[in-house]
């Protein structure tokens, strides 16, 4: 552990809790259209449970494995939230990107290109590929609706400073301890490269009080 | 050698 990879951790957390703040707030105001995608969730709720398989099996330590029931357990919980508590105030007709073709990508494309070919290997190398893009759909009813809540876009730079926190961690990794893994590597900056029109955005607009609207 | 074993990150 390093401090690039705690402190990625942390701001995932942050981003979760951001999230659920968001609903509590979002509830008092019912009615109104949430704009957070729930393809968005529902992919990240599918991107752990396929890749903690190892959870009882793969003991690292106490932290690793709390963070990973965290992980399950919150995204379960969000999933659960927007489907059945907050349905009304979620529109599906601003959430319309192809999940599905993420999901079949992500699918093939483990299958082809995998460390091992193992169920348990695949379906890690499945989660690694779906999160890469699994920010997609939110991006996308961003640019359709042209314009996002502050707390929003706090939730995506909490998301996207843990994106590239990680790709330090993981240069920081690479010269300390020889640590090599082009699956994630590759996977993780494709991630990271999404959210750069967003950062921009973020920076240029958000930080300075400016409401986040698309030009 | 098991791949899965040594994966340590979230």
């Amino acid at each position: 552990m390093n401090l690039f990879r705690l402190v990625a951790d942390l701001m995932h957390l942050v981003s979760i809790f951001i999230l659920l703040l968001k609903m509590q707030k979002t509830r008092s105001v019912a009615g109104r259209c949430s704009r957070i995608s729930f393809k968005t969730q529902a992919l990240y709720a599918t991107v752990f449970l396929t890749r903690y398989t190892d959870l009882f099996a793969n003991f690292q330590s106490l932290y690793n494995t709390t963070m990973k029931v965290f992980f399950i357990a919150s995204s379960l919980y969000i999933v659960f939230l927007m489907k059945f508590k907050f349905k009304a105030t979620n529109d599906p007709r601003l959430d319309t990107f192809k999940a599905q073709y993420v999901v079949g990508g992500a699918a093939a494309l483990a299958l082809i290109v995998n460390y091992a070919f193992t169920v348990q290997e695949v379906l890690w190398t499945f989660s690694i590929y779906l999160e890469a893009v699994a920010i997609l759909p939110q991006l996308f009813m961003l640019t359709k609706t042209g314009e996002a809540e502050v707390i929003t876009t706090h939730y995506l730079f909490a998301l996207g400073t843990y994106r590239g926190l990680y790709l330090v961690n993981w240069i920081y990794r690479y010269w300390t301890e020889y640590y090599v893994d082009w699956i994630v590597w590759i996977a993780g900056a494709v991630q990271t490269g999404l959210y750069c029109d967003f950062f921009y955005i973020y920076f240029t607009k958000v930080l300075k009080g400016a409401k986040f609207e698309l030009p | 050698q098991d791949p899965h074993a040594k994966k340590d990150e979230l």
